[in-house]
């Protein structure tokens, strides 16, 4: 369903090229739950904003379902994004002056085909499976850091994507809540979502199926994760 | 010479009031090197915040070096967040319209003793220590979310502060890089700095010598780390 072949990615600063993926090749089947790894800046956000199609790659090719991403329009790029993905942040990326519900409901306004009618019940709910009942109301202003990831995992789960793109999801949170949050993924990786995460955290890279290791902007490693 | 005494802190939101700190008490004599640990929104970054003076409790005293911080002046406050103490934020709190090494060069244009002249090679030199030398010229969007977190870490340090307080300094970071920052402060440590850090990791805290836990505004546990 995901299919990456030869990917580059250059960023220009300046008159220096940063080189943040070189000839990265890798298929990800319907269903699959993998883990991306790997030190920081060895380009991980830069991959993953590719699959989410929210950046173009500087060469090779990026099929999605079949489709080469390269040839859609805007509006199916954009239809793709609020439908087919549900990509969390690693830095959130929140709307300040709206509350927690209403920053989860947002996606649900976009949805051009409406296939959820109840928005504040969706939206309650989504918040509700990451243990932030009481914070409703709350802005991003008055929520912790780990409060404010879990609002991230919330929206990008309202609209019941096919599949989950989450950057550092337990980057902020406790073990214990990132136990809950990994094994959530898990629940939806059982009912066909399919799921990639970028984890730094062995314990959470071991809920998954499959590891990506990424070094200097190439796949040094790929393997599935023996025994869950 | 940090004395927390019954400290509270309560926020409202709307009607409702949220008792973030609840009767907090405990002493952290200079040189030590504490893990403050604990569940998402048990108050961690809260307490840091009044700490590190950026915020006042509702209740209870804080005395930083045996005076009550409530009786100072703004001017006072202002000196003391700029050269005693050096903070490194859960959100990192960059300038993104300015680069890597200008971002880190901030604190010393603030000094008012300008105790540091060569602000260029000060900068330069905190962002080697936390392995960003290629980075200098990058402003904050060109940087991945490993690289903020260093560049927060770095302009923490530059002003030689007394005291270090970090909030989840290798929550975005991978466990070899992670280990370089904690190592890091550990020298700092060992050089007479106190550090004061948050972290959600028990391999991180580890590397501390005292580990202060929190759960709902209290602190539960504290305890002397065995063997480092
Ligand atoms: N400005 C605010 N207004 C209202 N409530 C707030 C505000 N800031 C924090 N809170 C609430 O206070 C509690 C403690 O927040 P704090 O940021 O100290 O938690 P934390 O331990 O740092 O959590 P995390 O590990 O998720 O970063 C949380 O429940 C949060 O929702
Ligand atoms: N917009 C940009 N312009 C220039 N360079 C960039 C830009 N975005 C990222 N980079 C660089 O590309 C490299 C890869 O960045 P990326 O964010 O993908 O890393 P990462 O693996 O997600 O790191 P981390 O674990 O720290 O989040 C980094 O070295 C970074 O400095
Ligand atoms: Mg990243
Ligand atoms: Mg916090």
């Amino acid at each position: 369903m995901i299919r990456i072949e030869n990917l580059r990615k250059t960023y220009t600063v300046g008159d220096i090229e940063v080189p943040a993926l070189r000839e990265v090749s890798f298929s990800i089947e319907r269903g699959d739950f993998v883990a991306i790894m790997g030190p920081s800046g060895s380009g991980k956000s830069t991959l993953m904003n590719i699959i989410g199609c929210l950046d173009r790659p500087s060469g090779g090719r990026y099929l999605l379902d079949g489709v080469d991403v390269s040839g859609m329009s805007t509006n199916e790029l954009a239809e793709i994004r609020n439908r087919k993905i549900g990509f969390v942040f690693q830095s959130f990326n929140l709307l300040p002056k709206t509350s927690a519900l209403e920053n989860v409901e947002l996606p649900l306004f976009y949805d051009r085909y409406q296939h959820i009618d109840d928005h504040r019940g969706a939206a309650t709910r989504a918040l509700e499976r990451v243990s932030l009942s009481d914070r409703l109301d709350h802005h991003p202003s008055q929520l912790s850091g780990g409060q404010k990831q879990r609002v991230a995992i919330a929206r990008a789960l309202v609209n019941e994507p096919y599949i989950i793109l989450a950057d550092e999801p337990t980057g902020n949170l406790d073990s214990t809540t990132s136990i809950d949050i990994i094994t959530l993924f898990q629940k939806l990786n059982d009912h066909g979502i399919t799921v990639v995460l970028v984890t730094h955290e062995t314990e959470i890279a071991r809920y998954t199926k499959r590891i990506l290791e990424l070094r200097d902007g190439t796949v040094v490693r790929d393997e599935r994760v023996e025994k869950r």
